[in-house]
């Protein structure tokens, strides 16, 4: 049985896309069947994997809105064992669109219903906000993975997230879990990394990962390429990183 | 007369925040009456100005939603011509709130009727979202000021920040004008940030400003001590930085 992992924080540009598409496909190489939904409409999954938003067929917008079922807008990667369920700008009207349906919150959870038995790891790329798509992620999800960038802003908004998630625990969907935290960006010669790692560690203990993803330009570079870091650049610290996350991911920190 | 100028950009992490507390702060210092207002649930300039958003009396979401004078919410800064109309996480809600209301998308610039009559330039720090809050400030607004990551995602999300900024200037404020781009956290020994610059360069001409904000740890340092980069270290880069982007903001760039 497969496990539906939200990748969230409303804090913009702490590394959700990054993590989303590296975890993903470090463990994709290590063979288990993994699906990327990107549900951001931004689309930077989709293009970070090397599709074009703009020139796909069908999206998680029509999986989400038109009930199509989410097999007829999955693409397969390059990656044996990774498949996108991509996103594209449509997707920006989403959010208005839904706000008067029927159950607007458990859309998403009702269209992904037998992805489990398809797929060992779903991961879901969350916009940078606390909007439906979010909560229809952790209505859809078992748990929700949070990356956490080395900066002060990265702290504030933890408790709105963790308010966020408990409210979605007690009205939506109360097995909802937290996978763990991720420290990202992580710049061993600043101080304010330093300080900020340890305060997480403090608040959360071990339900932070022992690997921290370093800041790696290559890991900047890597989507302009529209590929993962494993195979843009395999030797990269960047790379490095986040095949220790997957080892550590698999086995189970905590 | 003042100027209200939103400071936006759907990106997450780009530097909107950073941009509008320093941007204004810098300002301030030249004796040009100045207001944040900081329409983001996060509450990153308000808490990055040295406020704490769990405890106001009064915040924009009062003014949006209850209708309270601006001026009940407003804050004054420990320098002279800057205050803040803050914010805090009860804004996360103001979204759904709004969606069924009449005029949904022109709330803020009824209840701002009268500020520019106080201000010479009105900063409203965004959300990473092109949601109703964002929409709210593009149909208050004069113009929109975007600040750009030397990144390669940085440069997915212009064309649909663009066409929102066509729809609003078509539909509900037919003056709303792109006041300029501000290259960030553009770090010289890498060419991606080369790469990034020159592509917004080649596209937006003389819409973007000639400075350009380098990568400064100060600048990440500075909100953990609630204060703008000009009274926290005058002589680190990112000062010089944004009181050179002051400068051409106010003599008019192009
Ligand atoms: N460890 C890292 N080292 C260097 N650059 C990184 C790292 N992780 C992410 N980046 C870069 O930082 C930027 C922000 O990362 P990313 O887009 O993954 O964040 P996000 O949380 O998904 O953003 P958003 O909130 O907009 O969805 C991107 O340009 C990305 O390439
Ligand atoms: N030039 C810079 N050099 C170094 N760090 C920077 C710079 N500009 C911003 N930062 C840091 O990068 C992070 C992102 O910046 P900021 O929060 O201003 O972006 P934002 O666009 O407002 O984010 P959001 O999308 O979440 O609102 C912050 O931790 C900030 O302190
Ligand atoms: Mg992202
Ligand atoms: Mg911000």
């Amino acid at each position: 049985m497969g496990k539906i992992v939200a990748i969230a924080n409303q804090k913009g540009g702490v590394g959700k896309t990054t993590t989303a598409i590296n975890l993903a496909s470090s463990l994709a190489v290590m063979e288990k069947r993994i699906l990327i939904i990107d549900i951001d409409p931004q689309a930077n999954a989709t293009s970070g994997l090397g599709f074009d938003p703009a020139n796909l067929e069908s999206t998680i917008y029509d999986v989400l809105l038109e009930k199509i079922p989410y097999k007829n807008a999955v693409q397969k990667t390059f990656l044996e064992y990774l498949d996108v369920l991509p996103a594209n700008q449509e997707l920006v009207g989403a959010e208005i669109e839904m706000v008067n349906m029927m159950s607007r919150e458990t859309r998403l959870s009702k269209v992904l219903k037998n992805v489990r038995n398809e797929y060992e790891y779903i991961f879901i790329d969350c916009p940078p906000s606390l909007n439906l798509l979010t909560v229809n992620s952790f209505t859809a999800g078992d748990s929700v993975l949070i990356p956490i960038q080395c900066e002060y802003f990265a702290l504030e908004g933890l408790t709105q997230l963790l308010y966020t998630i408990r409210l979605i625990q007690r009205n939506l969907n109360a097995k909802l879990d937290l996978e763990g935290i991720v420290l990202t960006m992580y710049d061993s010669r600043l101080n304010l990394s330093k300080m900020v790692a340890e305060e997480v560690r403090k608040y959360f203990g071990d339900k932070v990962y022992q690997t921290v993803i370093s800041r790696n330009v290559r890991l900047g570079e890597a989507p302009s390429y529209g590929q993962p870091i494993i195979s843009f650049d395999i030797h990269s610290s960047g790379a490095i990183n986040y095949m220790k996350l997957a080892e550590e991911f698999i086995h189970g920190k905590k």
